[in-house]
């Protein structure tokens, strides 16, 4: 899963 | 990655498949407002400023690409498009967007993540996206029968966003330091703005009638 703060959702 | 993000993202990409083939099978965009489209447009060319600088996945990247580029295509059938641009109703689709564009910015600037270039556009565009379907909507409204396709293809587009909400629901409780409540608020906001539309689309599927919108 993507850390902290990065979208990783679109 | 979770099933009911999964099913947000195949549900929007239904949704954009459907008004393609709604425009390119009929050579029409009757019922569809075309500054819904361009609100569209500009909420995933702000929100995806990050497709050169950050890689999350091929999957995220190709999604990315899709919706960019089919809200690019779908602005350009409904204006240049010499067939497509006749069947617009110009006259229907008069909802003054440019506010929303504005005080979408401006929320976008006092309410952020953090208060940077990117983040104050992603904040621009979960906003915007809430109220894109605003002018269609009232279009809807106004236009009074709605083709099937245009109905399917509303009725997506709101599905998807009520997905990604029980998607934040699973995240909130599954993952330690998850916390997207932007995303969130403007989404529950978003999916009530469905609300109407999703009943009368309810009602005309269960009498087996046409989708019909009180004027």
């Amino acid at each position: 899963t993507a850390d902290e703060g990065v979208k990783d959702e679109l | 990655m979770n099933i009911f993000r999964f099913a947000g993202d195949m549900t929007h990409l239904i949704s954009v498949l459907v008004l393609l083939l709604k425009i390119y099978a009929t050579k029409s965009c009757s019922g569809i407002s075309l500054k819904t489209q361009e609100l569209y447009a500009l909420v995933f060319l702000t929100r995806y400023l990050d497709l050169l600088t950050d890689f999350i996945s091929i999957y995220n990247t190709v999604m990315k690409l899709i919706f960019i580029a089919s809200s690019l295509a779908i602005v350009w059938c409904m204006r240049v498009h010499p067939i497509v641009r006749r069947s617009y109703d110009k006259d229907l689709d008069t909802f003054r967007h440019y506010f929303l564009v504005a005080a979408s910015f401006i929320l976008a600037l006092l309410v952020n993540e953090k208060f940077g270039f990117q983040e104050v556009f992603w904040a621009f565009s979960i906003y915007l996206e809430a109220v894109a379907i605003l002018p269609q909507l009232v279009l809807l409204q106004r236009s009074g029968n709605v083709d099937n396709l245009t109905g399917h293809y509303i009725f997506f587009l709101g599905a998807y966003r009520a997905l990604y909400i029980l998607n934040w629901i699973y995240r909130y409780f599954m993952e330690t330091h998850f916390s997207r409540w932007i995303a969130c608020i403007a989404g529950l906001v978003q999916t009530a703005l469905y609300a109407d539309f999703f009943y009368y689309y309810y009602i005309s599927w269960k009498n087996k009638a046409k989708l019909q919108l009180p004027a």
